[in-house]
């Protein structure tokens, strides 16, 4: 930015202050803001793509550059002081943002027209990346005395602006032509919410990729102020309740954008969360971020049902509360009967048959991996028959690829391969036919069996960690999987692999609520159903503690 | 069995600076519009009913103000339940919000109706005298919000086409 | 093991829904309703 003439700060700041002063003295900003856009542009701003870009990165640091002077200037943390130095940013911050959201909705000519829509679209898209590369900057320059507040403000007002549909600044267009002239619209006193209204998906989506910008891996000082900005209620309306709501039966468009920015922020909290103790600060995002999954559970369980795949290869695998609350999503619409029902009959009920959602969507994991012809043949044909002994090769990675961490296998393709070969076995078997006896016997449940006797601890840990996903609502594939893991019970040759299902199920159990359904009427079937001679186990008496667990759970169920 | 895992270098850095953001809390205000209007008018029934909703900035008001949001103040019934001249109150300083909304609902369970031509609230007070298909003539309450107490109005004409 | 979220003061009874009135991941009170916008009709707008 050595290139910046200081002419041109002068003018900016100038045009900058004008532009405040006028915001908080005028009553309808509408007679004055084409006035406003005649100077700007005799000032030579709107001249060139370069001047424009100039003006805004300018105007958002003199904003910000305020911003910090009245924080450092605050005397005290109370509530109070917080609350009127806030104020004070904010005449600023708020004007500034109101300025970019008239120059928005102003811009472009042809009413209606898809150029015009362009117009608006691109020159947001424009300041958005403005200010969000400020916000990188800033973060290199300040390091740990960077402050979120001034960015978050502008982005958050501007979102709120320009995605409530509504015209709250009471603008009414007039004296079109110098409108026209300047190349702003200028028709009837509606158009400009009309145009606006057919772009306000590119609108949210343009915000969803500044945030990607932002994610927490990349700004960690702008974390916080990222999870306020993505579980804000006008964020989520607009996200997840949007016009093609799950009410009428079509996904809503803003759910994968919205799942991509919840799977950024997990993925960034994933390192520090697969260590038991938590650092302050990575324990109070993680903790706003069970909140935020939370409201989603309330709220939009149908969102948590879609991508509950993609979550749970982002979740590490020790966060079980966090994956068990993304588990225990349902449709709304469903009614789940008490798992803890004596003589309940799981496959007398109607959803059994039914796929979960989203599966369809999730094999990308498997999609190009070098086994998946073989896999294909030996699902098919058990051939070729080397396949098996291959197989936990395929799974592995090499140690270098994640220096310190001691994970040697390739999580996302566990779950992957169990997903698909468990998908494969309930179209094989007719989900109405899933029983432990229709799911013996077949390649699937070779693959599964050599699995549970051919890896190591760990990997055999991850691999029953993927079938304990499943567990879920009443669908085909908890009714598959929960007795899948049954009859690995079952069969298994050595307690070892029968007291690790025991104890990855335990530790998702004995956890904090809340518990997936699938996950309960499993447990049940396995510590009161006689053929699996639970009780007959050294390791259920492995310590005082653990027995005593099971015979309260074998009282509330017997 | 996957044990802990060492944090590379590049979680330090990031949790590092996560370490010091989190030392510049967000405060709700910092994505809530800021309503001037609002803020500068504490009448006594406003700071008893809502004193929790002061922001940005919080009125001193007599400790013995109930400190806590009343339980279910969010509700159509709890506005139901509040007098008119609160609920006029929150009807014209707080506008745009939900309160404003549930205030002009609470409004017209009292049989008062919004005039958009003239901006104001008004109520039947008696039968009409002419009644024609294009308006009728009779006598109202309005609210005055300048004077901030009703008004009774002779023949006032009630255009219907205006009745939203 | 983990928390009790029901201390994480989200009324996780509510018939109605959290988001809309959701303060923000570190604020505890739920918004009121003066502190909700909501698109009431444009007439309402006087001030």
């Amino acid at each position: 930015y050595d290139s910046d003439p200081p002419e041109f700060l002068e003018k900016t700041e100038r045009l900058l202050r004008e532009w405040i002063n006028l915001y908080h003295s005028t009553a309808n900003l509408n007679k004055v803001f084409h006035i406003y856009v005649q100077s700007m542009n005799n000032q030579g701003i709107l001249k060139t793509d370069d001047s424009i870009t100039r003006f805004f990165r300018m105007s958002t640091e003199i904003c910000v550059e305020l911003t910090y002077r009245f924080l450092s200037a605050q005397q005290n943390q109370s509530n109070q002081a917080v609350v009127e130095v806030r104020a004070k940013c904010f005449n600023t911050l708020d004007a500034f943002a109101h300025l970019i959201v008239m120059l928005v909705k102003y811009s472009g000519t042809n009413a209606g027209t898809a150029s015009e829509s362009n117009a608006k679209l691109n020159l947001l898209k424009k300041v958005l990346g403005i200010i969000a590369s400020v916000v990188c900057q800033d973060q290199e320059i300040r390091n740990e005395q960077f402050q979120h507040l001034a960015y978050y403000r502008i982005l958050i007002i501007l979102f709120m602006e320009l995605t409530l549909g509504t015209n709250n600044l009471g603008i009414s267009t007039s004296s079109q032509s110098i409108q026209h002239q300047l190349g702003f619209g200028a028709v009837g006193s509606n158009h400009l919410d009309p145009s606006f209204e057919n772009i306000q998906l590119q609108v949210l989506n343009a915000f969803c990729q500044t945030l990607l910008i932002l994610k927490p891996s990349k700004v960690p000082s702008f974390a916080f102020a990222w999870l306020d900005f993505i579980s804000h209620r006008t964020f989520m309306e607009k996200c997840l309740n949007g016009p093609n709501s799950i009410n009428a039966g079509v996904l809503t468009k803003g759910w994968p954008l919205y799942a991509q920015l919840l799977i950024e922020l997990i993925k960034f909290e994933s390192p520090f969360l697969r260590n038991v103790e938590l650092p302050n600060s990575v324990d109070l995002l993680y903790k706003g971020t069970l909140k935020v999954l939370l409201i989603l559970l309330h709220d939009f369980p149908e969102f948590l049902c879609e991508y509950c795949y993609e979550l749970c290869d982002a979740i590490p695998c020790n966060a079980i509360q966090m994956r068990n609350l993304v588990l225990s999503a349902f449709p709304r619409n469903m009614r789940l009967p008490d798992p803890f029902t004596p003589n309940l009959k799981i496959d007398s009920l109607q959803e059994i048959t039914q796929p979960p959602k989203g599966s369809t969507t999730t094999l990308a994991a498997l999609a190009n991996v070098s086994f998946k012809k073989d896999l294909e043949s030996y699902l098919r044909t058990r051939s070729p028959v080397t396949f098996l002994s291959e197989l936990r090769g395929y799974l592995q990675i090499s140690a270098q690829s994640q220096p310190g961490d001691s994970t040697l296998y390739n999580i996302p393709l566990i779950n992957a391969l169990v997903l698909y070969v468990g998908q494969m076995a309930i179209q094989a078997i007719n989900p109405k036919n899933i029983s432990m006896s229709s799911i013996a016997h077949s390649s699937h449940m070779d693959i599964f069996q050599n699995l549970a006797v051919d890896l190591d601890t760990q990997g055999r840990y991850l691999f029953l960690n993927a079938i304990a996903n499943q567990l879920r609502y009443p669908n085909s594939h908890t009714h598959y999987f929960s007795c899948a893991l049954l009859y690995l019970f079952a069969e298994s040759n050595t307690e070892a692999i029968q007291e690790q299902i025991t104890r990855v199920l335990l530790e998702r159990l004995i956890v904090n609520r809340p518990h997936p359904w699938g996950l309960l009427v499993t447990f049940i079937e396995l510590i009161k159903n006689p053929s699996f001679k639970f009780w007959n186990h050294e390791f259920v008496r492995c310590a005082p503690e653990i027995e005593k667990l099971f015979e309260s759970v074998a009282r509330s169920c017997m | 069995p996957l044990g802990p895992i060492q944090l590379p270098k590049s979680c330090l850095y990031q949790l590092h600076m996560l370490e010091a953001a989190s030392r510049h809390s967000v405060h709700p205000i910092d994505s809530q519009r800021l309503r001037y209007k609002c803020c500068y008018v504490s009448a006594e029934t406003y700071a008893i009913v809502f004193r929790p909703y002061l922001s940005p900035n919080v009125c001193p008001v007599p400790s013995y103000y109930p400190q806590q949001a009343l339980p279910h103040c969010d509700s159509v019934e709890f506005f139901h339940r509040l007098s008119t001249e609160t609920l006029f109150f929150v009807f014209y300083f707080m506008e745009g919000t939900k309160a404003q909304y549930l205030a002009a609902k609470a409004l017209k369970k009292q049989s008062w109706r919004f005039h958009t031509k003239y901006m104001m609230w008004f109520q039947r007070h008696e039968e009409p005298k002419t009644i024609t298909d294009e308006y009728e003539q009779g006598t109202y309450i309005y609210f005055d919000y300048e004077k901030w107490g009703q008004r009774k109005k002779e023949h006032f004409t009630f255009e219907y086409r205006y009745l939203e | 093991l983990g928390t009790d979220l029901t201390t994480l003061k989200l009324d996780l009874n509510s018939q109605e829904n959290l988001y809309s009135t959701f303060p923000g991941p570190w604020s505890d009170q739920p918004l009121k309703p003066h502190e909700i916008d909501y698109p009431v009709p444009q007439e309402y707008l006087i001030n």
